[in-house]
């Protein structure tokens, strides 16, 4: 009996390692061995599989109210989706792929080029534009970013565009200036159009650790989050992040980015994303 | 924080000072949940653990006064030395040298070699920027604009497909600007690409550069182990540049990357801008993992 429950500990490590190397965050994978070690059903059964069945489910019960991948597109138009999130996560590359998605389902999409700050932001968000087969609505690069907003937004209702989708630069979420004129530019779309922004979508990079919870926080607290938008899964990241934002920020994930290319976008699906962890 | 935990840890063990293994276990594992927090790998942890046990086991803490003070000092000294020493300098011992810029996609490259460049011009260098990012949309210009803006010259190949051919003509071109160092931008790519990773193996051959600069960004989480072990073993990197450090990232995957790599970290990124790039203090990214 005894060997049985070191077999059952050493199980437990080892499915503890795993959630941490996949950055679900030592809380939370503590939380769930914990409990597991606990579990009846734990200490009665040999299988690993059977453990694992039971974390995934607990994995499941974190996340399961969270997965709603609809965005708020649909009411009016055009609508309006603001990107954020800090530098070199995939804002930009995931405004092309998302304006293929939105095509695809018959959207019309225009692009706004707001990140008037970077060395050639503009240039970058227009070449997606044009592979994606929209228009980009910019100015000269050091422009005011609020200005570039108005419009394409009078441009996006003259054109009776469904969707536009509106670009803006990377910022740490320490810098206050930043926030502050992020703020401000949604201030700027809401003051023209009521309502507006629809969504406002924070990109975080998968292979992010334990910073991407106070990224959360902070654009949350600055704009108010609607959705996130998970990229660079196609690496070795396990993107385990996932659960602490959940969990505890519940702000939901829409969709995961997979690639380089206008088509790797994939709407966020719990069951294959829990499953992946155990891949 | 971790060194108020290791003062209520020890103060709750009495005055009768009798430290033990068995004391230790709770302020070790406090230590633990602390790096994994900070993002350290959690095998370069358990082995980090592994090594303040014995050092805090030792005579040292268990006949402190301060036992407290001693083992937060083991803690902090163990992770100063996985760091290693503030050791920035490039070896640009040939002419022209070459510095080839490596990384996952997004990590800061591009701007890195811009503030590389502008580094080494105060150093008296004359350098040469050279665009092999092919893939990306508008890389070229990126890198266009920041030479542009540091009035450094860039090689530029728009309708050359391979990375090798570009690299060429730069050598050719530093020739004749008299230039005489060479930063390499390459594209973002995936440690699990192998097609990618070939091109940049292949770009090493052809060039054999002085450095090898792995780029990485400091908010990277447990996957940081992986990534660098298969940068540095398809390319024998020669240094780490860890990025974004402006940021509230606890930076553990310097930790990750140093020990896996072994290599030095030689520069930090602390802004976005052309300066926004210094040398490497161990003690002081080792204060900021410990939180
Ligand atoms: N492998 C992979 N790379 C991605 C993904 N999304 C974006 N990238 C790459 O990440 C890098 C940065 O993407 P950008 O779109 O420029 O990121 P950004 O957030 O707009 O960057 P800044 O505007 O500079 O803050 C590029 O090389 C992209 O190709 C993804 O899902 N997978
Ligand atoms: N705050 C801050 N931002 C940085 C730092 N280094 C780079 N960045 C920003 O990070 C983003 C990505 O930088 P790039 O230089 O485009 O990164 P890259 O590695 O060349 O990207 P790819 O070529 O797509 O792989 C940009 O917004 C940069 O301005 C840094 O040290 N601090
Ligand atoms: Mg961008
Ligand atoms: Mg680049």
């Amino acid at each position: 009996l005894t060997g049985k429950k070191n077999i059952d500990e050493d199980f437990l490590e080892a499915l503890e390692e795993i959630l941490i190397s996949a950055d679900v965050g030592v809380n939370i994978a503590l939380d769930i061995i914990e409990k597991m070690r606990k579990d009846v059903k734990v200490s009665t059964t040999a299988s690993l599989e059977e453990i694992v069945k039971l974390i995934k489910k607990e994995l499941t019960e974190i996340i399961k109210d969270f997965s709603n991948p609809v965005l708020n597109i649909e009411n009016k138009k055009p609508a309006i989706i603001m990107v954020c999130g800090v530098n070199g996560v995939g804002k930009t590359t995931s405004i092309g792929k998302l304006t293929t998605y939105f095509k695809n389902s018959g959207k019309s999409v225009m692009l706004a080029a707001c990140d008037t700050f970077r060395a050639a932001a503009i240039e970058q968000l227009d070449i997606w534009a044009k592979r994606a087969g929209t228009e980009c609505i910019k100015h000269q690069h050091g422009a005011d970013s609020g200005a570039v907003a108005f419009d394409a937004i009078t441009a996006a209702v003259s054109r009776n565009i469904d969707i536009l989708i509106i670009d803006t630069a990377g910022r740490l979420h320490t810098k206050t200036n930043l926030m502050d004129e992020l703020k401000k530019i949604k201030k700027v779309i809401n003051q023209q159009l009521p309502d507006a922004p629809d969504e406002v979508l924070l990109v975080v990079d998968a292979t992010t650790g334990q910073n991407a919870i106070n990224q959360i926080q902070e654009f949350n607290k600055y704009l108010g989050l609607t959705g996130i938008i998970l990229t660079k899964m196609d690496g070795t990241a396990k993107g385990g992040l996932v659960f602490a934002m959940l969990k505890d920020l519940k702000v939901p994930i829409k969709f995961i980015g997979v690639g380089e290319k206008l088509d790797d976008l994939r709407v966020f699906d719990i069951n294959t994303f829990i499953d992946a962890l155990f891949d | 924080n971790l060194t108020e935990k290791i003062t209520d840890i020890f103060r709750n063990l009495g005055n009768k000072g009798k430290i033990t293994e068995d004391n230790i276990s709770d302020a070790l594992r406090q230590v633990r949940i602390a790096l994994l927090e900070a993002d350290v790998n959690f095998k370069v942890v358990k082995e980090f653990i592994n090594k303040v046990k014995e050092k805090a086991i030792g005579e040292s803490v268990l006949k402190s006064l301060t036992p407290d003070q001693q083992f937060i000092k083991i803690v902090h000294d163990e992770l100063v030395e996985i760091l290693g020493s503030t050791d920035n300098t490039l070896h640009l011992t040939v002419q022209p040298s070459i510095i080839l810029m490596v990384g996952l996609q997004g990590s800061g490259k591009t701007t890195t070699c811009a503030k590389l460049a502008n580094l080494q011009k105060k150093k008296n260098f004359k350098p040469l920027l050279v665009a092999c990012d092919i893939y990306r949309p508008a890389a070229i210009d990126q890198l266009k604009f920041l030479g542009d803006q540091l009035n450094v010259p860039v090689c530029i190949r728009r309708k050359e497909t391979d990375v090798v051919a570009i690299a060429k003509e730069a050598l050719i071109e530093a020739n004749k600007l008299g230039c005489n160092l060479l930063i390499v931008d390459t594209a973002g790519r995936l440690h699990i690409d192998e097609k990618m990773m070939d091109e940049v193996a292949r770009l090493k051959d052809f060039l054999k550069p002085q450095e090898i600069l792995f780029v990485a960004d400091a908010m990277t989480g447990q996957d940081a182990v992986r990534v660098a072990d298969e940068f540095n073993k398809k390319l024998e990197i020669t240094g780490i540049v860890l990025t974004k450090l402006d940021g509230d990232a606890r930076g553990g995957a310097a930790i990750s990357i140093k020990s896996v790599t072994g290599k030095p970290i030689k520069f930090v990124g602390i802004s976005e801008k052309i300066d926004g790039l210094e040398p490497f203090y161990p003690d002081r990214l080792a204060t900021r993992i410990l939180g």
